[in-house]
């Protein structure tokens, strides 16, 4: 199987090989490796286990490589999300259509405030939050983003792997105790922050 | 010196103590391990590097411990930060105040577009990017956001770097070319959304 560092690059390859493919037909794993920010024989190890090896002398299909990407990566469908969170974080993220791009469709977004419920953001209107379970049985919801505040995020985590989404983004700072079924990709931007100030800090 | 992978888990440790501060006055590895999603031996070795050791049975002193890791993270005062982009994310990222709790100063927001220049968000004008050498120095910046299209972010990145910004966070789906003493973070949703298809489809 695939180690998880790889896959963790897959996505930012798949990145750069988009950005390429209008260009080029190939290209060098140096070439790949520049772009990505790791080494070539980093992006050489990476492809083999895909069972990509390129041509001595000639590089990568670059064509050929996304799609062989996108097959590993399960991007070949569209996935429905869910955005729990209609405040500033949820909102920008559901104007965002850098997602559609990668097959990742937002088809709702929920929240607890009467004020927010029935606003339109972006095609879609602000809905209950008491409808989650209806809402992801009815349109096949697959991945929930949590943007609430963090005092409301394991509430929201239960609720989604109850309705059956067991693939959740977690924006808000704090850590979900969830069952093993359950797959959390967690982004804070301020520990992003703190390890940054870190290294202004040990020079 | 304290290894990279230890300092990115420092600001989740961070979270969960100040989750913990008000109500504990000792926490042992095995809680805060539980609270942070890592084992508790890991926890023991990363404080091992800060020269923290508990006492057994007793644990770790959560207010020393905090102030230990604010102290190693450099979080001991406040870092003034520019947000270049004020677009849906760079607005919603104005407004957030979980920054200020750990020291980091939104004190502008920069754009291009001439609509949006003069327009207030949260209590700041929203200013022109011409301007953001003169910004910079002004106010003393030492870290940038960039929230702008992936299309800018290189430029944006130069002209950070040549104000003397050499601490970026960079939001847009694109990896940027700098020298060595630019040091990057980068965040980038679609490719955390990717890695949450891939754990789909692999089963
Ligand atoms: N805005 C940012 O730039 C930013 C940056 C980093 C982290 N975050 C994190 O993202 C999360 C959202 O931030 P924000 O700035 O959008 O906050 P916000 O207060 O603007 O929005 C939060 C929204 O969640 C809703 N909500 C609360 N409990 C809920 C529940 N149980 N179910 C459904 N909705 C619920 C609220 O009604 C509100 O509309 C927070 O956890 C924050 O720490 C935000
Ligand atoms: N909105 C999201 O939820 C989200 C999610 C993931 C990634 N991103 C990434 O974050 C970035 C911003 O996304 P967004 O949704 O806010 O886009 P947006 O189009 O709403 O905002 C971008 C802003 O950047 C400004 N801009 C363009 N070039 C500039 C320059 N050279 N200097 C200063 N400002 C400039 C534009 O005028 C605009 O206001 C994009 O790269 C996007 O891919 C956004």
């Amino acid at each position: 199987t695939i180690p998880q560092a790889t896959v963790a690059r897959l996505p930012r390859y798949l990145h750069c090989l988009t950005d390429m493919v209008d260009s080029e037909a190939k290209c060098s794993s140096e070439q790949l490796a520049i772009a990505a920010g790791v080494n070539s024989a980093q992006v050489r190890k990476d492809f083999s286990y895909l069972g990509s090896y390129g041509t001595r002398g000639v590089g990568y299909d670059i064509r050929e490589l996304r799609s062989q990407i996108r097959k590993v990566l399960g991007l070949t469908r569209t996935y429905p999300v869910v955005i729990v969170g209609a405040g500033n974080l949820g909102s920008a993220l559901t104007n965002y259509k850098g997602f559609d791009a990668w097959g990742f469709d937002v088809v709702a977004v929920v929240d607890i405030d009467n004020d927010k419920i029935g606003d339109p953001v972006d095609g879609l209107k602000i809905e209950s939050a008491n409808r989650l379970a209806d809402i992801v049985k009815e349109r096949g919801i697959e991945i929930g983003i949590i943007a609430t505040p963090a005092s409301a995020a394991q509430s929201v985590a239960n609720r989604l792997a109850e309705a059956g989404v067991t693939s959740i983004l977690n924006l808000a700072p704090t850590i979900l105790q969830t069952s093993d079924e359950v797959f959390i990709r967690r982004v804070d931007l301020s520990t992003e922050l703190g390890i940054l100030a870190f290294h202004r800090n040990s020079g």
